[in-house]
């Protein structure tokens, strides 16, 4: 099954 | 000072629908451009990005920027006093520690307030970048909502698998399977009925069930929802709120291990 990402693996804080 | 008046408490009270069940508080971003919110659901899963304009509103005033942190819950129970048709004022002096909501009903006989008191939140504000997505796919947001309701019967994951000819919705699970498949609608009548699909590279990506139902909370506020994807990264699921401004979920896709 697949994993369910992090959305901050993708975007970083501003 | 800060006073917004929206001539129809409903608007507010779909707004709070469309994001209280991601998130329990939230910051409100107030300036003269307007009211802008950014927040990630508890698991870092999903973004909320609304983005309310000031020339939308019936009254607008900013003087002096202005963050105010809301339980939304409690914001919740204040719009719940609220007749549909009722004018709504949101009022806060500059560096105050409480929010005034308004309501004045149409016949300007009845007038009620409620003061809700500011939270201090931790801003934490990710950035995302101009983004030219692989598909996007513009349908009925009622439709989107269907198609998310049944597929959640079926599986936890939902497949969004986009091509030129259409869009197929899939799931699977110990009960079997589900396709949905939308092409692209050659001609319809009225604009928001329409299915279309911009395609530069077919997708194929699957994301949490319980998310995009989550999403479709927002559907009051528009006709047409917009899904905009490219391979291996966040969806982005936008409904734009007619002569006021728009509301975007961002959703991290499942990747294969």
């Amino acid at each position: 099954t697949p994993i369910q990402n992090d959305l901050q693996e993708f975007y970083s804080l501003v | 000072m800060f006073e917004a008046r929206l001539n129809a408490a409903t608007t507010l009270k779909k707004v709070l629908d469309a994001i209280k069940d991601l998130l329990n508080e939230a910051t409100f971003d107030c300036s003269d451009a307007g009211i802008q919110l950014q927040a990630m659901d508890n698991s870092h899963v999903s973004l909320v990005s609304l983005t309310l304009r000031s020339d939308g509103f019936d009254k607008f005033r900013c003087d002096r920027n202005l963050s105010m942190g809301m339980n939304l819950g409690s914001m919740s129970k204040i719009l719940k006093c609220a007749n549909n048709e009722d004018t709504v004022t949101m009022k806060a002096q500059d560096n105050a520690d409480t929010v005034t909501f308004m309501f004045e009903s149409q016949n300007h006989e009845k007038v009620s307030d409620y003061e809700m008191k500011l939270m201090n939140l931790d801003q934490e504000h990710l950035g995302i970048p101009e983004t030219d997505y692989s598909c996007v796919v513009r349908m009925p947001a009622m439709e989107f909502a269907r198609i998310c309701r049944d597929l959640s019967q079926f599986g936890e994951s939902v497949i969004i698998c986009c091509t030129k000819e259409g869009v197929k919705f899939s799931a699977s699970g110990d009960v079997g399977s589900a396709n949905i498949k939308l092409a692209q609608t050659s001609s319809v009548d009225k604009e928001e009925e329409a299915v279309t699909i911009e395609m530069q590279e077919p997708v194929s990506l699957t994301f949490a069930c319980r998310y995009l139902n989550a999403f479709t909370k927002a559907t009051p506020l528009s006709n047409q929802v917009q899904l905009s994807m490219s391979a291996d990264v966040p969806l982005v699921v936008e409904y734009r709120i007619p002569d006021l401004g728009h509301i975007r979920y961002y959703l991290a896709p499942k990747i294969e291990e």
